[in-house]
């Protein structure tokens, strides 16, 4: 699972039996209380009621595989919507594909012209009873002086039935041996070149810091780049043996999901040479499954032609057991200026899991809608191996949502 | 040996909770995905609203929320534009 935290936004992903939808309520208050977004549902911040007036809400998923063992209101698509409506005012739902396939889910609330409903005087307010349920207004677009986010495009692939050889690479078992063999390998090699070094096992130039609290930074800080081979930096560090126990960096769950991102194509996804500041920090999980995040801070051409340093990231999720082989690729890095093209990206993505299925979805704001985009979408209309079986455009009132599912042939 | 950008994303990770997983129990890949915007852009906050917005809420903020959710915060990931929680489940 995953979050990120923008100025302006927040995106959860959750995966498993989650409840991700119990935190919403939480998720409101946060955003009042601790970041001062307006509340329009109580007089005052101070009432424990109080929720921040989100200015748009997105909720999507793909159909569960086992909807039963889920708890409500995720066992079905009804219950959540009926959750989000008793949530939030002027909600829309839709389901997008093939009923008796996979097929994927979408709500939606759109930024209104006008406060929605009209705030109530002070001295009309009737205490609202206790409920487990309000509902919030959405939209207020009227009270932001602001345009929508430029460049807005997330795009998303969902991955079943993955390659049995390539879902081995997301097995403790098998990154264990591969980060055993690297370690060997360039301990002989460091050796022979009487260098400190144990190995670059991350092959990552993030500075990481352990702590005993994701709060509480401790002085244990250390610089993955100096697990490199750089020969710039022979010698000039200190060895890692002091820092971590070697052992650790072949079991250690971010030191192997390093390992994973290297081994089976992801670092490459977003490559260094297009985006240097790109950092990855992945997780292996024991025994098996995969989760990583990557932020790309590079610098993002507004429409008024100033450049300002965008928050783009992408994640990924693999569940690689064969009764449920699944994998996800998000991110909002749009495809083109000067990086890699939309239809690149889902090939790299496609080969590193090669599904038996997938689903691409396309969602963009119409202002970043332009002609260079437009023909990204085209050219992955068609993948190598792989036979589309539906196009599904919907055209909503600021977004356009593209979904493609294809099928290996 | 270490240079960066101002904008080097720093990672801290969170030991007491990676080093307890276990993921035998998986048996569900797709996710659920909430994105809520409360205001259009970065650049855009509501008066009133702290400078970094959601960015300003400390890490430990969220986790009751996340308690919610039923996830525990792996690793953050952070930024000048953004902050990525790596999450357990």
């Amino acid at each position: 699972s995953s979050m990120f935290v923008f100025p302006h936004k927040l995106i959860l992903k959750t995966c498993g039996t989650t409840t991700l939808l119990w935190g919403l309520r939480s998720l409101l208050r946060i955003a009042a209380v601790e970041a001062g977004f307006p509340v329009h549902n109580t007089p005052s911040v101070d009432d424990e009621r109080a929720a921040a007036t989100p200015y748009r809400v997105f909720y999507s998923r793909k159909n569960f595989l086992y909807p039963e063992k889920q708890p409500t209101p995720h066992r079905s698509w009804l219950h959540e919507v009926k959750f989000l409506d008793e949530t939030f005012e002027g909600g829309s739902a839709y389901m997008v594909g093939k009923m008796n396939g996979d097929h994927w889910y979408l709500y939606i609330t759109s930024p209104e012209t006008t406060l929605t409903p009209p705030r109530t005087p002070d001295e009309e307010r009737t205490p609202m009873k206790p409920s487990r349920h309000f509902r919030i207004p959405t939209g207020l677009a009227s009270a932001f002086n602001g345009v929508p986010e430029s460049s807005d495009e997330t795009l998303e692939i969902l991955m079943t039935d993955l390659d049995p050889e390539n879902a081995k690479k997301f097995y403790l078992e098998h990154v264990s041996a591969v980060a055993s063999a690297r370690l060997s390998s360039q301990a002989q090699e460091a050796r022979d070149n009487s260098v400190h070094s144990l190995g670059d096992l991350a092959g990552s130039t993030a500075t990481i810091r352990t702590a005993s609290t994701a709060e509480s930074v401790v002085d244990e800080t250390f610089d993955v780049s100096s697990l490199g081979s750089d020969s710039d930096n022979h010698g000039s560090y200190t060895p890692v043996s002091e820092q971590l126990d070697p052992a650790s960096l072949t079991t250690e769950g971010h030191a192997l999901g390093t390992v994973v991102s290297d081994n089976c194509g992801l670092s490459d996804v977003y490559p260094t040479s297009k985006y240097p500041d790109a950092k990855i920090d992945a997780y292996m999980f024991s025994p098996c499954g995969f989760s990583a995040n990557g932020i790309i801070p590079a610098p993002q051409k507004q429409e008024n032609d100033t450049v300002t340093k965008a928050g783009h990231y992408f994640t990924v999720h693999v569940t690689p057991e064969p009764h449920c082989s699944y994998a996800s690729f998000e991110t909002n890095v749009p495809g083109g200026q000067n990086g890699r093209e939309t239809s690149e990206v889902i090939e790299h993505v496609v080969g590193i899991f090669k599904p038996g299925h997938f689903s691409v979805t396309l969602f963009e704001a119409k202002a970043a809608n332009d002609v260079a985009t437009g023909a990204a979408r085209k050219r992955f209309d068609s993948l190598a191996g792989y036979r589309r079986i539906d196009r599904i455009v919907h055209d909503f009132d600021d977004y356009e949502l593209v979904f493609r599912y294809y099928e290996r042939e | 040996p270490f240079s960066s950008s101002e904008d080097t994303p720093q990672l801290t990770i969170n030991h007491d909770v990676a080093a307890e997983l276990d993921s035998s129990s998986a048996f569900e890949g797709p996710e659920k995905l909430l994105e809520v915007w409360f205001a259009p852009s970065a650049e855009s906050l509501p008066s009133g609203v702290k400078p970094d917005g959601l960015k300003s809420v400390a890490a430990d903020i969220w986790v009751p929320m996340l308690d919610e959710v039923h996830c525990k915060v792996l690793s953050v990931l952070k930024s000048e534009r953004v902050d990525a929680y790596l999450l357990s489940e």
